[in-house]
């Protein structure tokens, strides 16, 4: 697989619609405290399938939606969709063989997750299943959270035992 | 399950002694799996020796050493099954100078060695150096995150100035 | 012992509001005791709205936007009963470089607000320029810590360089 | 109280006898990953009279004793002395009226702690009750270990609450 592009719209701090073009190599994201550098990477973690809104902070999955600000309104939808190439992947089940995915997720106050495969509703399993096949996903080892690497450090040794997992 | 992940352990341990070994400039480190004959109840242990210090508990090593360890331990897991996208948030953020240059080599060899694209968060001038680009996160408008493409040449300027 | 507290809370309180509007430049937070009628066993809870934003939970705050918030809260404990010496370890590491500054002054500020001795352990050159003094430590031999006196002209030199 | 000097020997990484002149101000402490940055502002909280081994980062109290390098064996004793003016503050029992205090604690492998206040035998408790009445002491909430902002963040709102204390 290939991750080519992140779109988000209303995801926490990004209400306007966003559009990050990863390329080869190194990419670094910078800019001072709280401007959403991690918002940006929490948001490739919820469309591949978060199920954990603990994991992204909050106290509910809805806590990604843009909440407002003392001079714009709460939204009611984020969206976040990944572009990627299947090269060399083998093709998800009820899907032709071709070289683009297009996996989305929105999520609606009150209503919960909507994923998409190339425009077709799909179940949050699929996507997780799809990115578990490409040796990624949202609970990679490779996803390291701002802090975790302390967590890794006091984790009790069966809990530190799941970093393996992603090796096995 | 239990064969594939002993096997996997063994690859990731290999890995886990050079990486600590290459990133501490000596010393020596192992990881063991402890207090279980199934290793899917097994625990994950770390033995690190930093060079001319004796082997210790985790706990006594310093703030950035622990750093360093357990980064020696996630590359070891990604380059024994390397995924197409690594994000690393902040890691460097308990790092002297001269380890933040051994972690940035570190990732110019993973970079040379797999096709894994990766997306590096952090605040530190000398890794915003190294990367290939640079995106910056900005709020001009107070609440409202908006993403800039940076130039290499102006990042110091742009550094946490806005 | 409750009047004590309580009465304690409202000061530590004050002291609170004050200093996260002066770091953040802006905003306001507040302390809350919560959860019993008995505030010995209450729990202190913080609300925090950086200038601009809503007010949320601290969980979603960024990492810096947290720690410039536990930094207000052991500020205003000590301004209501400042101790003879404060020590600060590495707490300016999730900091961009606008709020070192502001850290800074908050330390200058403290300085001359009362009689403490303040010692800060510290990787970040803005906050080594803005100290009185600086103590190197090293391990020519490895192993074994030296502490060398470090003259602040040539610490961008000594600093970690060793 | 003014505290003026910190004299350590054998403690951690300091096997070496050395001094800490602590003057007015900021003082700031640099130096690489490793060095023993930590270890010596540990070294103040241990001669106040640290009862945690788990504040140290140790698995017992003797784990502050120096455990020896490649090239020097370890130390049986680790030593740290505290020297403090007492201006303005009440005479403790037992002990005449006077400007200076020193204060030490030397911990000996498989016999514990000993604890002086200008040369006499005292229990850890007289020194942590004189540091205590000098608004200071090993839990000060102004003593503010690597990582601990990142805890007190965390905390139960229980266990936040303790940071009160000293303000009472
Ligand atoms: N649902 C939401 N709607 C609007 N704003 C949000 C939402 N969730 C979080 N935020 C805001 O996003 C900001 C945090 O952003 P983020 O954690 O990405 O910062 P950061 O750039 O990583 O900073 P640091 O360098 O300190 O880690 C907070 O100020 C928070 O109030
Ligand atoms: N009892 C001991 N005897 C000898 N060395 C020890 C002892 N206890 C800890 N050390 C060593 O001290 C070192 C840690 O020192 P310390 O935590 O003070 O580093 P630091 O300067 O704070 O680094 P950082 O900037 O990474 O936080 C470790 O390498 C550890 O092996
Ligand atoms: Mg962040
Ligand atoms: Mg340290």
């Amino acid at each position: 697989m290939k991750i080519n592009r992140l779109r988000l719209l209303g995801f926490k701090s990004f209400v306007e619609p966003t559009d990050v073009v990863i390329e080869n190599g190194l990419t670094g994201i910078v800019g001072p405290n709280g401007c959403g550098k991690s918002n940006l990477v929490e948001a490739l973690r919820f469309v591949m399938g978060e199920s954990s809104y603990k994991a992204m902070r909050g106290s509910g999955m809805e806590d990604v939606i843009f909440s407002g600000t003392a001079n714009r309104p709460a939204r009611n939808t984020a969206e976040v969709t990944l572009f990627a190439d299947r090269a060399g992947m083998p093709t998800p089940p009820g899907f032709s063989a071709g070289e683009d995915l297009q996996i989305s997720r929105r999520i609606e106050r009150e209503a919960g997750s909507a994923y998409r495969i190339n425009g077709k509703d799909v179940r949050a399993r699929d996507v997780q299943l799809l990115f578990a096949d490409a040796a990624t996903g949202a609970h990679s080892s490779a996803l390291v959270r701002q802090g975790q690497i302390g967590e890794i450090i006091a984790a009790k040794p069966t809990q530190r035992r799941q970093i393996l997992e992603d090796a096995a | 399950g239990r064969e594939r992940l002993l096997a996997a352990f063994e690859v990731v341990n290999g890995h886990f002694e050079s990486l600590f070994t290459h990133l501490f400039g000596g010393g020596a480190a192992e990881l063991m799996l402890t207090e279980s004959d199934d290793p899917l109840e097994a625990g994950l242990e770390i033995m690190a020796r930093p060079p001319g210090k004796k082997p210790q508990t985790m706990s006594l090593l310093s703030g950035g050493e622990q750093a360093l360890t357990a980064m020696a331990l996630i590359f070891a897991v990604f380059l024994t099954n390397p995924s197409p996208i690594c994000v690393l948030d902040e890691v460097d953020a308990p790092l002297d100078d001269a380890n933040v240059e051994r972690f940035c080599a570190l990732l110019e060899d993973m970079r040379s060695r797999t096709e894994t694209r990766f997306i590096v968060v952090t605040h530190n001038p000398i890794t915003m150096a190294r990367m290939d680009r640079l995106f910056g996160v900005t709020m001009a408008e107070r609440g409202v995150s908006q993403l800039v493409s940076v130039d290499l040449q102006t990042a110091e300027r742009f550094r946490e100035a806005v």
